[in-house]
């Protein structure tokens, strides 16, 4: 994009070209192009920026829906409920969760292990928790979930935790009885706590491409999701998928992961996104 | 189904008068958008339409009796060819125990591939040896161990250990131990991460693997082309195994990486448990990409 760029359709090929590879997918971004052969077709560019804005303000739009805002509980522990597919990075995103709340504003996190599946997770989550100096709730590989849930609850309300993190086991949104055991976990929170879970985040690897609104879509309908964290931006994934995800189901982007340390934690700014993409 | 789609969008062209260049040019569209929605690299579709549609041209399918048929045969036949054959080939080394590493980004799902593959080469009568080179991640080591245990194989690591250390330590543990083949898990990396990079491309010095497989998740996106280029640059990737294809992504990944790198996919995961390791299937692949 420059000045006295036309624009003309090799250039709406470039854009293209721009978009899909950021996985914003053909619909969004046929959308997109036919938007701006009615703005600008055949017009030069006269000034790049306020193009670049344009398209932006446009995207922006998308993105803002639903708010970028962590929900908190009015009262007592705000519990964030975490789901995902398969080594999204559920774990490494609640300890940098843990961190930003108990390090950088200062507020007393307890984690819960409830993943009791998979080969040493409660290890990998209490290994954080030490580093964080945090809180953590868990029982023994193989327990029941719901349980490890049900105990921090507990524990929360009597230590006066202001922040609960539930971790939960990685499932791909096609297991159903899997997914049945989300809403289980679900339920036994919001029976414990008022008003819980506060957040549910889905956390999803920025590298995903289509597949990504099956996975909204279905974790969605199990746990109401009211928020995504989406991580690995630190690559070369731009994660445009998130606009079709953000237009189809009004479900905001809260946070971004851009490494594998706790610090490495953002709230989400549709501006840099957008920046990102189209440069 | 795309088939389906595919099919009436072809008849449709064809019914007003006859299958002209132009409508296969026109179905030709609805291929790209297929590919497109499946994931399949933006490059990697523009050169797929291209050869497609020359081919159907190039053998007069206007002219034939069936020609929607036709073309949609020729895409699935060119998507089949492209994906290559089912290969599950693993160089033996002739002079010591047979190295595999195995490398890709992080989550893609290698530790718990390296436990499916021991179980794998057990069943064929080998004794393997798992190598714990993740020193990083929280509880990586941990993780390795538990998985070996479930299938009965044995893990090496040392706590403290460097990366290569351990890698190139491995090899003389596995001789004294009479394991024929080392399986090095090594810990996820970014692409474009130089120093890790580097890290890999000095354990593939030190350790001379037969094998070298790139573990990619079947539900990537566009960037499956950008991190398999610079893995395969770096290493000269063997083979490439696709996780978590017990999900409903339709995979284009694979045809991108295939594309790109020309290696072939030997092995794909279905699921979490160890048993969950199946040969790569061209045709399934390839009915699955076009969905
Ligand atoms: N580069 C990068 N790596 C990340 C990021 N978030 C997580 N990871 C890495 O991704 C891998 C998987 O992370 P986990 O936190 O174990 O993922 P998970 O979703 O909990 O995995 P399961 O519990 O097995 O489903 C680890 O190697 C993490 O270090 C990120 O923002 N950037
Ligand atoms: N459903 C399904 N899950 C899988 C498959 N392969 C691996 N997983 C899961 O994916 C998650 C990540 O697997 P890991 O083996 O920890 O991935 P990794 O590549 O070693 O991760 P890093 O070492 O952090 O880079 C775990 O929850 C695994 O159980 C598969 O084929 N199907
Ligand atoms: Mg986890
Ligand atoms: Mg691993």
């Amino acid at each position: 994009v420059r000045i006295g760029r036309r624009v003309d359709e090799s250039f709406l090929e470039e854009l293209e070209e721009a978009m899909i590879t950021a996985d914003m997918g053909v619909q969004t971004t046929q959308e997109l192009l036919e938007h701006l052969r009615e703005a600008y077709m055949d017009r030069e560019i006269e000034d790049p920026k306020a193009f670049l804005g344009y398209i932006s303000n446009y995207l922006e739009q998308h993105l803002r829906r639903g708010g970028n805002e962590l929900i908190t509980a009015p009262s007592g522990p705000t519990v964030i409920l975490v789901c995902g597919v398969n080594g999204c990075g559920k774990t490494t995103s609640i300890a940098k969760l843990a961190y930003h709340f108990h390090r950088v504003e200062n507020r007393k996190v307890l984690l819960a292990a409830s993943d009791t599946f998979r080969a040493a997770a409660v290890e990998q989550l209490d290994v954080w928790a030490q580093r964080i100096g945090c809180d953590i709730v868990k029982h023994k590989s193989g327990a029941d979930p719901g349980a490890v849930a049900y105990d921090a609850c507990a524990a929360a309300k009597a230590r006066g935790s202001e922040v609960m993190i539930v971790d939960t086991a990685g499932r791909l949104h096609t297991q159903t009885g899997l997914m049945k055991e989300l809403e289980k976990i679900r339920r036994v929170l919001a029976k414990q706590i008022e008003g819980a879970p506060h957040e549910t985040l889905l956390v999803l690897d920025a590298t995903t491409g289509q597949n990504a609104l099956a996975q909204v879509d279905l974790f969605h309908q199990s746990v109401p999701l009211s928020g995504l964290f989406l991580s690995k931006l630190d690559g070369t994934a731009k994660g445009g998928v998130v606009i079709s995800i953000n237009r189809q189901f009004e479900i905001p982007v809260k946070f971004i992961g851009l490494g594998e340390s706790y610090e490495d934690i953002q709230p989400f700014s549709p501006d840099d996104f957008v920046h990102a993409i189209f440069g | 189904t795309i088939t389906k789609s595919l099919q009436s969008t072809f008849d449709k062209l064809g019914r007003r008068g006859r299958l002209t260049e132009k409508s296969i040019r026109d179905g030709m569209r609805e291929v790209r958008t297929a590919l497109l929605s499946a994931d399949v690299h933006f490059d990697v579709v523009k050169e797929f339409t291209r050869k497609v549609t020359d081919r159907a041209i190039g053998e007069n399918v206007i002219k034939t009796v069936a020609p929607s048929e036709q073309i949609v045969k020729i895409v699935h036949d060119e998507l089949e060819a492209l994906m290559g054959p089912t290969d599950t080939s693993i160089r033996e080394n002739a002079s010591g125990p047979t190295v595999i590493m195995m490398v890709g980004l992080q989550g893609s799902g290698k530790t718990t591939t390296c436990g499916k593959l021991a179980q794998y080469l057990v069943r064929k009568g080998h004794r393997p040896l798992l190598v714990a080179a993740d020193v990083k991640r929280p509880g990586a080591i941990d993780q390795l161990e538990i998985v070996g245990e479930s299938v009965g194989v044995d893990v090496f690591t040392i706590r403290g250990g460097s990366p290569t250390a351990i890698c190139r330590k491995s090899i003389r543990h596995a001789t004294q131990n009479e394991k024929d083949i080392v399986i090095l898990d090594t810990a996820g990396r970014l692409h474009i991460d130089e120093t890790l990079m580097v890290e890999l491309v000095e354990i593939q010095r030190s350790t001379k693997p037969q094998e070298i497989f790139l573990v990619c998740d079947a539900m990537t996106g566009q960037d499956a082309v950008k991190s398999a280029k610079e893995f395969d640059q770096r290493l000269a990737v063997d083979g490439v195994i696709l996780t978590k294809m017990d999900g409903d992504a339709r995979g284009g990944a694979a045809l991108s990486i295939r594309a790109i790198t020309g290696k072939p996919i030997k092995f794909v995961g279905t699921g979490e448990k160890m048993d969950r390791l199946e040969e790569f299937h061209p045709d399934r692949m390839a009915g699955r990409i076009l969905g």
